[in-house]
């Protein structure tokens, strides 16, 4: 089998402000392949908690979309997952 | 032969066992190698001894890589291995500790997991056992522990990265470890697990928000180790109970093992606090071993002392 690949998948860090907001995340994760970093499953998102979830490049313009209409500060921490995993090997053989 | 093993970057399980033969024959006073058990693909588990051979001094169990992605942590239980022999008869904190107490450090306790993140999937994070009735492979083996499991609405759905195991122990990785634990019981004053990332210090409890009966004292032990550790880099840590300083947990290694009776048990997140998250460069590696061990050596000095 190929190893998988995660070319152009993204790392997105969400901070709920209120409750409505961190619904917000968990309903994304139930119609979304949300892989959750912090916390590590979607129940755990909460009001003021730094979300990082991880997800597909197609999916990723869906999210965004959903944040922005419901007015959610974002920040996409990762573009490009597999550039990030080739660049963790960044210590050469001595 | 699988190439050669660094301490400075990542290496491949295969590399980390011929490393673990290679540490009992360079060190063979001080470091012995016991097999605990075998995973779902029959790959040894391996718990490095370090220390003098009498079993009834106080010792210290330490676990790195329950989770497969988080691979700062297999490579700080190496570093540590490594320190502890090479500073053993230089360093005065060390020599102290060694000569007076045993460590276990488990280098990869989800190895099936942590091949499987080498070879085919970086972002892995359970083993991998098969499910009944599912095409979805592996359980979280820090959900899998018999204490409170199972208890929140977490999920039961073995597609989920969290599934917590058909029922508590059903992994072969936790039975081995808790049978371990528990016929060394008498020894092991204090438990440690490595992982990443997000910088913190926990303690128990995760499945509840009632503290420890020695919650002032972990308190304490864990401010004091944060500081420590946050000297060579000014990394910062926060540290506290698992429920309230992360999220509420059941079934985890650390309040399994405090209701055992081993009640100093601590968490570690390494880092970082979300740039890398699991993909932690290699050239962080060093520096990120080099403060935690000066935390690990602060309990460790902390457990002599105070524990009977």
């Amino acid at each position: 089998i190929a190893p998988v690949r995660f070319d152009r998948e993204k790392v997105f860090r969400v901070k709920p402000q209120d409750e409505n907001q961190a619904n917000v995340i968990k309903d994304l994760a139930k119609t979304n392949k949300l892989d959750f970093w912090y916390p590590d499953a979607g129940l755990h998102v909460a009001t003021n908690m730094t979300v990082d979830f991880q997800v597909s490049d197609k999916e990723s313009q869906s999210i965004q979309s959903a944040l922005d209409q419901n007015k959610m500060h974002y920040e996409i921490l990762i573009h490009d997952l597999q550039e990030v995993i080739e660049k963790q090997f960044d210590v050469k053989e001595d | 032969m699988p190439g050669r093993h660094s301490y400075a970057k990542y290496n491949s399980w295969d590399k980390i066992v011929a490393w673990t033969e290679k540490m009992v024959h360079k060190c063979p006073d001080m470091v012995s190698r016991i097999k605990i058990g075998t995973t779902v693909e029959d790959n040894p588990l391996y718990v490095l001894k370090i220390g003098k051979k009498d079993e009834r001094r106080k010792a210290i169990f330490m676990d790195c890589g329950i989770h497969a992605r988080e691979w700062i942590s297999p490579a700080f239980c190496q570093w540590f291995v490594y320190q502890a022999t090479k500073t053993y008869g230089k360093n005065k904190i060390m020599t102290k500790l060694l000569d007076q107490m045993n460590f276990y450090v488990l280098p990869v306790f989800n190895v099936d997991g942590y091949i499987w993140s080498w070879k085919q999937n970086r972002m892995w994070r359970k083993n991998r056992s098969k499910n009944q009735n599912s095409n979805c492979i592996g359980t979280d083996l820090n959900r899998n522990f018999n204490v409170s499991w199972n208890a929140f609405p977490t999920t039961k759905d073995p597609c989920k990265e969290t599934y917590p195991g058909p029922e508590p122990e059903s992994e072969k990785e936790t039975k081995a470890v808790t049978d371990f634990i528990q016929s060394h019981l008498k020894s092991i004053k204090a438990y440690i697990t490595i992982h990443s990332y997000s910088q913190m210090l926990l303690f128990p409890y995760g499945y509840t928000s009632e503290l420890p009966p020695n919650n002032e004292e972990l308190t304490k032990v864990a401010k004091i180790g944060t500081d420590v550790l946050s000297t060579l880099y000014e990394t910062h840590y926060i540290y506290g109970p698992i429920a309230s300083t992360i999220y509420p947990t059941s079934g985890s290694s650390l309040d399994w093992a405090y209701n055992l009776g081993v009640h100093h048990t601590f968490a570690f997140e390494l880092r970082d606090r979300g740039r890398f998250g699991f993909l932690l460069p290699e050239s962080q590696i060093k520096s990120t071993c080099k403060e935690t061990m000066l935390a690990v050596k602060f309990i460790a000095k902390y457990i002599l002392k105070h524990t009977s």
